[in-house]
């Protein structure tokens, strides 16, 4: 028997609209410790991680660990049902094949319950080691999907370079090239509008903006970006969600020839 | 010119 009980159940529709064009079918795995997925893209260039802890959730009763596989675009669909200020109940029973989505309203006057089919899906689970990252960036998430946005109307690719000067990225396309740079900024009266460089090694890796672009959907999510940078690994660009856990993007460098 | 990797060059299955 599953239960989980989100008292701020917006978060897990934003989670979907993050992810339901990166990925179609995922597993979502529940255990003791939490909510998790973990899934490729179709391509096997990009993996979307995301782990909502126990702890965040009102309430969290999961008997046994359970993984439902499910088509995220269903599943999207279903929470978009959901009012902005419901809460959310996930529930499902062990062995069973479907799962139920329960959405009541903050005064409790409307209930709403929504039951999917679950499918059974093959998925490779890559094992993510921990990694020292030569550059850790942290900006507002807003600027981040800017910048993405603005970039792939240049040119395909970013290249991203992270020196003692700044971050910079870089685009290039048939009208021309396009350079924006972004140097640290700590002085800035709210926290969310700082630009936080750490660098242990300057680092330079190019990037498909197709799926950046795609990763910026999660802006919604967190007023910060995290984009953890080394050469020779994917990138890592990360938004926490607030007192409960992360969705992480992992995307595969190119190799320039 | 430049080709795409894959995650897979990267991290291995489990």
């Amino acid at each position: 028997m599953l239960e989980l009980r989100l008292v701020q159940g917006s978060l897990l529709k934003k989670v979907m609209e993050s992810i339901k064009d990166l990925v179609n079918d995922a597993n979502f795995d529940c255990s003791a410790t939490g909510f998790s997925l973990q899934a490729m893209d179709s391509s096997h260039v990009a993996l979307v991680s995301l782990l909502l802890r126990s702890e965040g959730f009102e309430h969290y009763r999961c008997d046994r660990n359970l993984s439902m596989g499910m088509n995220l675009g269903n599943m999207a669909k279903m929470l978009k049902c959901a009012g902005n200020d419901d809460i959310v109940t996930v529930k499902a029973d062990d062995g069973g094949d479907c799962v139920t989505f329960m959405f009541e309203s903050p005064n409790q006057d409307k209930i709403a319950d929504f039951e999917m089919k679950l499918m059974d899906i093959d998925s490779e689970h890559l094992g993510i080691p921990e990694a020292e990252y030569e550059a850790i960036v942290r900006m507002p998430s807003a600027e981040f999907a800017r910048i993405c946005k603005d970039l792939s109307t240049i040119g395909d690719t970013v290249v991203i370079s992270v020196t003692k000067e700044g971050v910079k990225f870089s685009t290039r396309g048939d009208i021309g090239t396009a350079n924006i740079v972004l140097r640290q900024n700590t002085s800035v009266d709210k926290p969310e509008e700082a630009t936080i460089i750490e660098m242990e090694t300057p680092v330079s890796l190019t990037f498909a903006l197709r799926y950046m672009n795609s990763f910026t959907k999660a802006t919604p999510l967190a007023s910060q970006v995290t984009v953890s940078l080394s050469s020779e690994l994917p990138v890592v660009v990360e938004y926490k969600i607030a007192e409960m856990g992360y969705l992480r993007f992992y995307l595969a460098p190119k190799i320039e020839e | 010119k430049s080709s795409q990797n894959r995650l897979e060059s990267f991290f291995k299955p489990v």
